[in-house]
């Protein structure tokens, strides 16, 4: 499954 | 994890640390706008729905944790404490903020990076957090004079999104594919925001007097 759009940030 | 970052999200913190301070200890939160707040607590309440699913690092979920609960705090500390409640400038504070949430729900409706769930919610909290601070700004405008900590406050809170666009540029040009047009214009957008409140700021910090 496409990785979830990585949201690292705060 | 770059320097421009790591000061955004220190910088963010202090301005939430500064507001516990001025709360907690004084037991005021005169000149503080309400409904910003409950805009913050919606704002973060709707980013870090991916607490529990989706793990970055220590320093991530902790920091979510942080501003979860100090925004959810704050707000019942002026909602509920009385004698917070007392200082809170319930006539003044009137920008109609829920007409904020509606336009940023559908405009993250129909912009956004991917049609989920989470990451329409978390695009909302981008658009949100982007016009969150306006009921303050208005509330700063009507009260003549404010007193440093709130006026350290505003200056915090307007300085991490700056930084945040310091390491967004860093991150475009050292990581390939870093591409967030949503992330950068509304970060720009609510920087934008604070540039009146800057001006001011700076005049009267160099002047040595409080922020008028």
């Amino acid at each position: 499954e496409e990785a979830e759009i990585g949201h690292d940030e705060l | 994890m770059n320097i421009f970052r790591l000061a955004g999200d220190m910088t963010h913190l202090a301005s939430v640390l500064v507001l516990l301070l001025k709360i907690h200890t004084i037991k005021s939160c005169a000149g503080v706008s309400l409904r910003t707040q409950e805009l913050y607590a919606i704002v973060f309440a709707t980013r870090y729905l991916d607490i529990f699913t989706s793990f970055v690092s220590v320093y991530n979920t902790f920091m979510k944790l942080v501003f979860l609960g100090s925004s959810f705090s704050i707000v019942w500390y002026m909602r509920y404490h009385k004698a917070v409640h007392r200082t809170y400038d319930r006539e003044q504070d009137t920008f109609r903020h829920w007409f904020l949430v509606l336009p940023c729900l559908v405009l993250a409706l129909l912009i956004h990076e991917k049609f989920t769930f989470l990451e329409v919610l978390w695009t909302f909290s981008l658009y949100l957090e982007a016009v969150a601070i306006l009921p303050q700004l208005v509330l700063l405008q009507r009260t003549r004079n404010i007193d440093n900590l709130t006026g350290q406050y505003i200056f915090l809170l307007g300085g991490y999104r700056g930084l945040y666009i310091l390491n967004w540029i860093y991150r475009y040009f050292t990581e390939p594919h870093f591409v967030h047009w949503i992330t950068w214009i509304a970060g720009l957008v609510q920087t934008l925001l604070y540039a009146d409140f800057f001006y001011y700021y700076f005049l009267r910090f160099i002047g040595g007097r409080g922020v008028e």
